[in-house]
C-alpha cells in the first residue's frame, strides 16, 4: 500500500519562528535543531518559510542579520495535507524545486514537516 | 541497465573556490550560481567542501564573514568515481547524511558534482 505523508513526516519537534524574529536568531535555531528550514508562524498561522538558501542569499546581498526574517522569507509557502500520498509530495517538490513541505491538517494548522531526505530514506529502504 | 554517476552528474559548471577565499565570497558564489555546495580546491586538489549548512552555522556562531573558508569547510570530503553506479552514490549519501558528492576521475581530479536532487529527479521520472 502507498505510504501517506503522516507516516513519514517529522511531527515531534516543529521548528518555527514568528515573522518579527531577527534573521540571526532564525539561523541559530536552524543550527541548534540541525534543520534546513524554519516555518514562520504568526498567531499559529503559516505566513512563510525560511531555508538555509534564503539565509545564504541574505548575507551575500549584505542584508543585516538583525533584520526581521519577514524580509527574506518566502511568503505563503506550498504545504501538503497529512493524509496525502507520499508520491504526491514528491511530485510537488520536484515540480517546484523545493525540498521542504510544511504539513497541515484540514484546518490549515501546522502538524509536521516533510523534507526530501525523509522521502529519499524510505525509497532507499525499498531498494 | 543501471545508471552511472557520469550520466547524472553536473559537469558543465563546477563551482569551486580556493581555501583562502573569504566566507562572504563563497556565499556570493553559491547565490550567483544557485548551488548548495562549493568544492574547495587548492592547486586542483580537492581539500574541502562547503555547504549552505556550514555557512548558516558559521553566522550562528558569530564567525566573521571575512574569515577564510578553510575555517568552516569540511576537510577531505567524501567523493565518488564518475563510473560508479548511482545506487552506490545513494547509499553513500544516506549512510553519511550528506546531499552532495564531488565526482572524481581515477587521478582524483574533480570532474563533476552529484547532489541528492539529481538522483531524486531520475527516480521520480522512473515512477
Ligand atoms: C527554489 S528552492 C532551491 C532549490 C534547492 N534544492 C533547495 O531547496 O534549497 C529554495 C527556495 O525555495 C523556498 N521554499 C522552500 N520550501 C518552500 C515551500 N514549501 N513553499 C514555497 N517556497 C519554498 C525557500 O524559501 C527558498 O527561497
Ligand atoms: C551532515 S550534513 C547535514 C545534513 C543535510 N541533509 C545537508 O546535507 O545539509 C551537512 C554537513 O556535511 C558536510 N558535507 C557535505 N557534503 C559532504 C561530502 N561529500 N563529504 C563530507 N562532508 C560533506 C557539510 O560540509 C556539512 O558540514
Amino acid at each position: 500500500a502507498q505510504k501517506l505523508v503522516k507516516d513519514i513526516m517529522r511531527h515531534d519537534i516543529l521548528v518555527t519562528a514568528s515573522s518579527d524574529t531577527k534573521i540571526l536568531e532564525v539561523a541559530k535555531k536552524m543550527s541548534n535543531f540541525n534543520v534546513g528550514s524554519v516555518v514562520i508562524l504568526d498567531n499559529e498561522k503559516i505566513v512563510g518559510i525560511v531555508t538555509e538558501r534564503d539565509i545564504v542569499r541574505a548575507i551575500s546581498k549584505g542584508i543585516g542579520l538583525d533584520e526581521k526574517v519577514s524580509v527574506i522569507m518566502t511568503k505563503n509557502p506550498i504545504t501538503i495535507l497529512y493524509d496525502e500520498y507520499i508520491n504526491k509530495a514528491s511530485l510537488i517538490m520536484n515540480e517546484n524545486n523545493i525540498r521542504h513541505l510544511p504539513v497541515v491538517n484540514k484546518q490549515g494548522q501546522l502538524v509536521g514537516m516533510l523534507s526530501m531526505r525523509d522521502i529519499a530514506k524510505i525509497k532507499y529502504e525499498w531498494m
